[in-house]
C-alpha cells in the first residue's frame, strides 16, 4: 500500500482481536453482497414454505431426469444450452407465483424476477410448472397466455399463447424461456401468466389452495460475458 | 500451502469462519451456514520468494533471477492466495425468489509468496 495508507493484510496484525474480527466480518459482508450485486441484504417478508421449496426442487430434478432419459428429443427451446465446466458464473432461479386477479373462467399469476441480476445475466432455460386438479374425467381445454408489460409499463402485451388439453390431475410444464429472455432484454422483470378455461369450472383447475403445489418458474441463467474485442 | 499456527511470522493461510447466524443473515441465506473467509498473511523475505504453494522449479527460477539482477535491489515479495475455490450459495433475493449460484474464487485454500 502507498506510504501511510492502511494496508489490509499487514494493518490487521496491529488491530486488537475484536476490532480485527469486526473488520473481517464487514469485509466478508461487503464481498458477498457485491458479488451477488445486492445493494444491501434482502429483507424477506414472506419466505417460501419448506413444502413448496422441497416440492419444486423434486419436480425440477424429476424433469431433468425425464429430459435426460427421453430418447434423443432435442430440447425445443432455442435458448443457448448450459455448458457445464464453463468458468462463467451460472445461476438457478426459482420464482414462485404471486396470485393476481381471477374470475370463474380465468386466473392471473405474476412472477417477479431478480431485479439485481436482470441487466447482467442471460436466460438459458426457463420452465413454468403448473399442478392441475381435474374435477371430472374427460378433456379440459385450457388457454395459457404469457403477458408482459410494454416498455412504458402502462400496458401489457401478449408474448405467447398456448392451448393445452388437461386430462388428469398432476404437474404440467411449459417452456417460457423465450418470454423470460425478452422480458429481461426489455429491462422488465414481471411475467404474468393468464390461464383461461372454456366453461365455468371455477378457478381453472389449479390447486391454488395447496401450498406444496404452488405454480413456479425454474430458470437457468449465466452471467453475461463482457464483450471482448481482440486486436491483432 | 501452510496454515498459520502459533507465532509463525512467515507467509501462511489464516482461517476465519463467518457464521451467518451470528451476523443475522440466516433468514435470507438458506445454504450454507457460513463462509470460510480465509486470508493470507505473513512475511515473504527474499529467500521465500516463490514458495510455498508454487512449484519448486519456479522458486529456483525466481532466486536465480534475483541473483542475476543485483539481489540488494530486490524487495520482499508478497504473501498471496495461490489456490481458491467457489462459494456455493442458495439465497432469497429481494423479490423472494430463490437463487442458487457459485461465486468463483471466494474461498482461499492455499497461500504463497509471489
Amino acid at each position: 500500500a502507498p506510504k501511510g495508507a492502511w494496508c489490509p493484510a499487514c494493518g490487521l496484525a496491529t488491530l486488537a482481536p475484536t476490532t480485527q474480527r469486526d473488520v473481517l466480518i464487514a469485509l466478508a459482508k461487503q464481498s458477498i453482497l457485491s458479488k451477488l450485486r445486492l445493494p444491501d441484504r434482502p429483507n424477506i417478508t414472506q419466505p417460501t414454505s419448506r413444502g413448496a421449496l422441497l416440492t419444486a426442487l423434486r419436480r425440477m430434478h424429476a424433469q431433468r431426469v425425464d429430459v435426460a432419459l427421453s430418447p434423443g428429443t432435442p430440447q425445443e427451446s432455442s435458448m443457448p444450452h448450459l455448458h457445464p465446466g464453463m468458468s462463467v458464473q451460472e445461476y438457478e432461479i426459482l420464482s414462485f407465483a404471486e396470485s393476481g386477479s381471477s374470475t370463474s373462467r380465468s386466473i392471473h399469476l405474476h412472477f417477479h424476477f431478480t431485479r439485481e441480476l436482470a441487466g447482467s445475466i442471460e436466460i438459458l432455460q426457463a420452465t413454468l410448472y403448473l399442478f392441475w386438479e381435474v374435477p371430472s374425467s374427460g378433456i379440459h381445454p385450457v388457454t395459457i397466455r404469457l403477458l408482459q408489460p410494454d416498455p412504458t409499463g402502462l400496458n401489457v402485451s401478449m408474448a405467447s399463447e398456448t392451448q393445452l388439453e388437461v386430462q388428469r390431475t398432476g404437474w404440467a410444464t411449459l417452456d417460457v424461456g423465450r418470454a423470460v429472455q425478452s422480458l429481461f432484454s426489455q429491462g422488465s422483470q414481471r411475467l404474468t401468466v393468464e390461464l383461461q378455461v372454456a366453461e365455468d369450472w371455477g378457478p381453472p383447475l389449479l390447486a391454488v389452495h395447496s401450498d406444496s403445489h404452488w405454480p413456479f418458474v425454474a430458470a437457468q441463467a449465466r452471467a453475461r460475458t463482457p464483450h471482448r474485442v481482440q486486436r491483432r | 500451502g501452510i496454515d498459520c499456527s502459533g507465532d509463525s511470522q512467515m507467509c501462511c493461510r489464516k482461517e476465519f469462519f463467518v457464521d451467518f447466524k451470528e451476523i443475522g443473515w440466516e433468514d435470507w441465506i438458506i445454504q450454507p451456514e457460513g463462509y470460510h473467509m480465509n486470508y493470507c498473511a505473513g512475511l515473504c523475505p527474499l529467500h521465500m520468494a516463490g514458495i510455498p504453494g508454487l512449484a519448486a522449479s519456479f522458486h529456483t527460477a525466481v532466486l536465480n533471477l534475483i541473483k542475476a539482477n543485483n539481489a540488494d535491489a530486490a524487495v520482499d515479495s508478497c504473501c498471496v492466495p495461490t489456490q481458491r475455490r467457489p462459494l456455493s450459495l442458495l439465497y432469497y433475493d429481494r423479490d423472494s425468489n430463490i437463487v442458487k449460484t457459485d461465486i468463483p474464487d471466494m474461498i482461499v485454500d492455499a497461500c504463497g509468496c509471489t
